[in-house]
């Protein structure tokens, strides 16, 4: 594993911590789109359903587990918790966040590495990360005050879709076996959709003002 | 690419 790969996958931790931070100890989720966790929640399903039968490193087992873990439990937390799902702007959370899955799922039954249950399942995991972040993008766009943690956490998690990009690059030279087109285009595209927020992201940082998305 | 033992990532 290069340096990347991990400064990536600890960047996704933490995007994930600084969500569960703000969920678990604050009791809030305002500003949070529970249609992007509910999404995250399938694309982690879909992506380590061989997780008991294919064993890759117990790094991958474990990490494979708590992202499993904290997305299905956001979304308990987001539905079901009587203080936290008071706190979620449902209002401004509509991005039809179903319309998504079905062209991701016929996408992944056209294009995939191989036509198996398996790699099909995972094309599709790939595809649907990919958009998953589109309803939180919106939900930002319609929020008036973007608290600290919100902005931190949509920021982490572009940030682990760069060093994901740099990693392939880096695999690519150091690996010549390692070609994922699939993974390499959805993961470019996923990282483009970041590139409005981060510079707004970077702006408000630089200035020291308020972060505010325009609609 | 293309085995099952190349999603090695997350």
């Amino acid at each position: 594993m290069n340096a990347f790969r991990l400064a990536g996958d600890m960047t996704h931790l933490l995007s994930v911590v600084v969500l569960l931070l703000k969920i678990h100890t604050i009791k809030s989720c305002a500003g949070i789109s529970l249609k992007t966790q509910e999404l995250y929640a399938l694309v982690f399903a879909a992506r380590y359903l061989d997780l008991f039968i294919h064993f890759i490193s117990l790094y991958n087992t474990v990490m494979k587990l708590v992202f499993l873990a904290s997305s299905f439990s956001i979304v308990w937390y987001m539905r079901r918790h009587k203080i936290v799902r008071r706190t979620y702007d449902k209002d401004h959370d509509t991005f039809r966040h179903h319309f998504l899955v079905l062209p991701c799922l016929a996408l992944a039954l056209l294009i995939n590495e191989r036509f198996t249950f398996r790699e099909v399942m995972w094309a599709f995991s790939i595809y649907l990360e990919a958009v998953a972040i589109l309803p939180q993008l919106v939900l930002l766009q319609r929020t008036r005050n973007i608290d600290n943690l919100t902005g931190q956490y949509v920021f982490f998690l572009g940030a682990y879709r760069v060093l994901y990009i740099l990693n392939w690059i880096y695999r690519y030279f150091t690996e010549p076996h390692f070609v994922h087109w699939i993974s390499w285009v959805a993961g470019i595209v996923q990282t483009l959709l970041y590139a409005d927020f981060f510079y707004y992201y970077i702006m408000s940082w630089k200035n020291n003002v308020k972060l505010e998305l325009p609609a | 690419g293309g085995g099952d033992d190349d999603h090695d990532e997350l």
